[in-house]
């Protein structure tokens, strides 16, 4: 298992405190169109340090802070806590277990924490140096990504074995 | 750097032929490294897709179907995954375009990924969900606030389209 | 010419406006012509889309769901359609990212069109398989030729996607 | 009812005559992927006219002919014969019932037919003229036009408010 759970709040439409547990396998994730299922996947694009607003469907990165909505006022930050499960060692840390945490504030001030430290986003980037996590460019296929490649021109495509080297 | 271009090229390479002979249950499928006149393919080429569903010639890929293109891609994704596995792989509705067959194609080779990998599917199918060891059901109810629940498998299939 | 874009144009927002509320039973949406400074909208305008689902606030529209994102295109190309109906019209697997609920308002809308109208609606969703009056089945043994057969719906049935 | 039926022969995957009778009513088509629905929709497009090869997923027109498969030799011409009930006289012609055919040789060669007659491809283009066929922006949607429409540019929207004028 790596992934143990992840904590979104104030995140797209993850108002409330929702907290999803992971397991080992395979986590299936349902629910009707609008429901918020892509926005999981955006927190955790976002948390492991995601910088590019368009990546998330936003034109800024303030776009991610919970907007409001008919019934509930707008909040004013966004935070994701990522929880990793670190015992064989995958991520170059001596922690069995290690937690990132990722703060925006409308002003577009942001936080990010590892292991309850404050760090720089540069540190959460090198930790997953070389894992093929962070560089979403293929463990994390967000919808419409399989369209795109049938339709990219050949020159683009490269960027994928450029990726994967 | 060219030398590690080059070896991750042949290594994806030979992985995509493998896995569209997987998904596709036949036919064959090639990536080429094409530049134009005078430019060094390793440094400048771009990547050209070849691909032949069993039965079928080989064509431009454009003339695939919405469905087919939709499998290359796919191959080609888990090719680069295969090279370089990442401990966690989520995936957002990939299987859209697929008919059963397709889908339970797809969702074989999956099963062999998900040894070494935790993943993470999100779905409109209920033949995917047949994948789940655990199931979260997101619910908005008008207020435009997301809610997410554990959801056991009856529970999930009222949730999962029956179109 | 320019009166003609501007009648067009606002006879197409007043459709897209009354699509969008019922294909999302609420909700509300607008279409904008805008221009760069010192431009004319009318002739140099591009067309922005204003969607806003019910019980949501408004958005930027990149950040609506895969779903709602079709929909809201479908509004606009039904919109389109009203402000100049065609007899005959074909759709190619447009349901494709709809979920259930959204596929039975699509259906609804539909059938006002088809009094007027002559459709052919490819689909792999069983539910938009019941518009039929007369279903086609297109198969492919194995030697890359297409064969067209009349079924009936519960051969259809099985053609078409449990997933 | 409108057209009444298609006929294709040696067009992309239908190698053998195939017809494809309509009705007033809706007609639903179903198969797996790759059988060869939508290119049905293609042969409706390029029998009312379509010049564009890349709007039918082709580089060059003649991509349209049956290439051959594993069991079939390709062959040296593509024709579609589209008949339509023109009772109401929705065309602008005195025929009850008018039937379009196109042609494609290897060569590159084109012929086309009205009720049978040799004619050009600017007549049947003058035959559809103001009915919302043959410009295929709205009344033939290919897989992926709605796709196309959200991530659009602004200004790449204002050629669908230009063709419904
Ligand atoms: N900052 C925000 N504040 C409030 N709501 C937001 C924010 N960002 C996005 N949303 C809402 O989240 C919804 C999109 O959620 P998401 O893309 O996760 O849907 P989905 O479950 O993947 O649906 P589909 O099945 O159609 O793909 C949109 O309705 C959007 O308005
Ligand atoms: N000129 C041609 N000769 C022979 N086969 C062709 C030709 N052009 C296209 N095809 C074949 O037709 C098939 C595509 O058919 P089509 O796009 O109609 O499928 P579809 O039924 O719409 O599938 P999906 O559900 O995946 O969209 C491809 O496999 C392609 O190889
Ligand atoms: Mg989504
Ligand atoms: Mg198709």
């Amino acid at each position: 298992m790596f992934f143990k759970r992840i904590e979104m709040v104030g995140f797209k439409s993850f108002a409330t405190r929702t907290v999803c547990d992971f397991i080992p396998g395979t986590t299936v994730v349902v629910g009707p169109n609008g429901c918020g299922k892509s926005n999981i996947l955006d927190a955790i694009k976002w948390v492991v340090g995601e910088q590019t607003a368009s990546q998330l469907r936003g034109k800024k990165m303030q776009d991610v802070i919970f907007s409001g909505s008919a019934s509930f006022k707008p909040l004013g930050v966004a935070q994701v806590t990522l929880t990793i499960d670190n015992s064989t060692r995958i991520l170059p840390s001596d922690y069995e277990e290690i937690q990132i945490t990722r703060r925006l504030f409308r002003s577009g001030e942001s936080e990010y924490l590892l292991n309850k430290t404050p760090c720089r986003l540069r540190d959460i980037h090198n930790l997953f140096l070389g894992t093929g996590i962070g560089k979403s460019s293929y463990s994390m296929l967000e919808q419409g990504r399989v369209g795109q490649i049938i339709g990219a021109k050949p020159i683009e495509r490269r960027f994928l074995i450029e990726e994967a080297a | 750097t060219r030398k590690l271009f080059h070896e991750t090229f042949e290594a994806v390479r030979v992985h995509f032929i493998e896995m569209f002979r997987r998904l596709f249950n036949g036919g064959k499928a090639d990536l080429i490294l094409e530049a134009p006149e005078g430019l060094d393919p390793l440094l400048d080429g771009g990547i050209e897709i070849l691909a032949q569903p069993p039965g079928k010639k080989l064509q431009n890929i454009q003339l695939m179907s919405g469905g087919e293109k939709a499998l290359t891609a796919i191959a080609l994704l888990f090719a680069l995954f295969l090279h370089k596995p990442s401990p966690f792989c989520i995936l957002d509705e990939i299987d859209a375009p697929l008919d059963d067959i397709n889908v339970e194609r797809f969702k074989t080779v999956l099963r062999e990924f998900n040894e070494k990998t935790q993943f993470v599917i999100i779905t409109h199918n209920k033949l995917t969900m047949e994948l789940a060891d655990a199931l979260y059901g997101v619910t908005m109810e008008e207020s435009g606030v997301s809610k997410l629940v554990s959801v056991r498998f009856e529970q999930a299939e009222q949730m999962v389209d029956v179109g």
